[in-house]
């Protein structure tokens, strides 16, 4: 990424569309402007304010060509999309749309939501990045809206200048936000390994716990991964090295700590029909390469080399996994073992013997 | 500044002129919008290229060819890739 310092010296800036395209609605392009400022409020300090008249520190205006006394001409269809100005006077932090272009909410023509969410980054102090992956990279590239359109590049960028959103829940006194660690009656919404760690889950917070020096630290799920919504259902860790998390129908893939581009996706992808509306638990058996998926008192299967659920599921739970008989919150494996979730307990299984071993707290791995 | 290419290739004149507009659209340092200034030109063709490949991530060879030229054909953002 790049940057052109200092940045704004504030961190509550006004706007003010001064024209409209007579492609959208007056609403549509309301509504992309202010979606477009959410993108950086969202993990910065930044408060924008829409102002009507008098002079704004972010001007928005269409134009065509030679447009006012902007020193940047527009070029007529395609080329040049939009340009804006980096914080400062007069033309600092202003915004411009070539009304030559097509402007749209949707795939078709220049998503004004998309481009305006790039250009309001320039106007926050943001140059262009050469990682194709960010939304300031300067070519045009459509991804779906209800994407979230920021890459680690550019989240890092923004926060170099304005730093995080302040976790208000951190100024809060940390009692009654933070789940209680030692809660013998404590459940889990998901737990996956990661690499050599086991995370649990549960609300918008995590647990990193390491078996092997039973050390365990909690965390706001945002703080790793800002673009995962909390109440994750369930998550796993697949042989490439990637941890999948699924909420409702839908499933990020995180590579390292980065949300892979285009995610998330429909479960639908994964082969699941469409009946099927969210994952209770699931876990891959690092041992057969095979991953289970349970919902409800069934489970599937999903074979990780073909990449596609296997014949004969769904199947019962309990049929294959005697003694788990209820529904399964979370699972995960270590040392060759399951470890179910149901509630405040959880079931150490051997999947050889095929049989239930023991039954403990299921904060038992946080040594309270 | 004649503009380095495989003399074959790219001769129509829209294709010298996009190239021409490009670098010096996105690849030529800006004065500060705010004040008036006459751009500089210090940095040849060839070199604007190369920065061009550079940030891309082409070859960077200073000489128009075929991928370098579809990257400049794509609808982007009037923003210069270097610093104002």
């Amino acid at each position: 990424y790049g940057v052109t310092l200092p940045g704004w010296k504030k961190t509550k800036l006004t706007y003010r569309i001064v024209n409209y395209t007579p492609d959208m609605s007056k609403e549509d392009v309301d509504k992309a402007i202010q979606k477009a400022l959410k993108v950086w409020s969202t993990v910065t300090p930044l408060i924008f304010t829409r102002i009507h008249v008098g002079i704004a520190d972010i001007m928005i205006a269409f134009g065509t060509k030679a447009h006012g006394h902007c020193p940047r001409y527009f070029d007529g269809p395609l080329g040049v999309l939009a340009h804006a100005f980096p914080p400062g006077n007069g033309f600092g932090g202003d915004a411009h749309f070539d009304e030559d272009e097509d402007w749209t909410t949707g795939s078709a023509g220049f998503n004004l939501f998309l481009v305006a969410a790039h250009e309001f980054g320039h106007a926050l102090g943001l140059s262009h990045s050469n990682d194709q992956r960010a939304l300031m990279f300067p070519n045009y590239a459509y991804v779906n809206p209800s994407e979230f359109p920021l890459s680690p590049d550019d989240i890092s960028a923004i926060q170099s200048i304005y730093g995080s959103r302040p976790n208000a829940p951190d100024k809060r006194p940390a009692t009654p936000t933070s789940p209680k660690t030692c809660d013998s009656q404590i459940s889990f919404d998901a737990v996956t390994t990661l690499r050599r760690e086991v995370i649990f889950l549960k609300g918008r917070h995590l647990w990193r716990v390491y078996p092997d020096n039973s050390e365990v630290e909690l965390e706001l799920i945002s703080t790793f991964w800002p673009t995962l919504p909390p109440g994750i259902q369930a998550a796993y860790e697949n042989p490439k090295d990637q941890i999948l998390f699924f909420k409702g129908n839908k499933f990020w893939v995180i590579s390292g700590y980065q949300v892979l581009l285009g995610y998330p996706k429909n479960i639908s992808t994964l082969g699941f029909p469409k009946g099927v509306k969210k994952i209770d638990a699931v876990v891959c058996n690092k041992n057969t390469g095979k991953t289970d998926f349970f919902i409800g008192d069934k489970y599937w299967r999903y074979d990780e080399n073909s990449q596609s659920i296997e014949t004969g599921y769904p199947r019962r739970t309990a049929d294959d996994f005697p003694g788990i008989s209820q529904r399964v919150d979370a699972v995960f494996q270590h040392k060759g073992f399951f470890y179910f979730f149901h509630g405040s307990k959880q079931r150490e299984f051997n999947p050889t013997a095929r049989k239930v071993i023991r039954e403990m707290k299921s904060n038992s791995w946080f040594n309270c | 500044n004649g503009l380095p290419a495989q003399p074959e290739k790219y001769n129509n004149e829209e294709d010298v002129k996009l190239v021409q507009d490009y670098l010096n659209k996105f690849y030529t340092v800006e004065p500060d919008p705010n004040q008036l200034g006459w751009r500089k030109n210090a940095e040849s063709t060839a070199e604007k290229l190369q920065k061009m490949q550079q940030f891309f991530g082409l070859k960077v060879t200073g000489k128009l060819d075929s991928e370098t030229l579809e990257i400049m054909k794509k609808p982007r953002c009037g923003v210069p890739d270097v610093g104002l």
